[in-house]
């Protein structure tokens, strides 16, 4: 995945099996952002992987002050990257060991 | 813990804490 700045990680040990997840998300390089991130603290947040998109949760983060409007493509694919990778992991680790 | 800051937005919550200093690149 493209080095967006904005660093997305799995807050919790993933199961395979529920499709609610923890994420983690912080700034790397503010440099990659057009607008200030309000502070460089981690943010964690749930996510539906069956219900919501990470536009959805971008918005919200923008919304909520996190980020600047200029910057919600950024963290929007930020987050899709990493849930791309965990239901790459899913459809191909988990059946393995069920 | 006084490090940890919670944000709700649009009725989902966000936990707000400090990036460990090894996650964080040198700048």
């Amino acid at each position: 995945a493209e080095d967006t700045g904005v660093r997305v990680e799995l807050a919790e040990e993933d199961d395979g099996r529920k499709s609610s997840i923890a994420l983690r998300l912080w700034v790397e390089d503010p440099k990659k952002l057009k607008g200030k991130p309000k502070d460089n603290g981690a943010i964690e947040f749930t996510f539906d992987l069956e219900k919501e998109t990470p536009d959805d949760v971008a918005q919200e983060m923008v919304d909520a002050g996190f980020f600047h409007e200029n910057d919600v493509k950024i963290v929007a694919k930020s987050i899709r990257d990493r849930v791309a990778l965990i239901q790459w992991r899913r459809e191909r680790i988990w059946p393995m060991l069920q | 813990n006084s490090l940890t800051q919670v944000v709700h937005s649009a009725g989902r919550r966000f936990i707000v804490s400090p990036v460990p200093e090894s996650r964080l690149r040198e700048q």
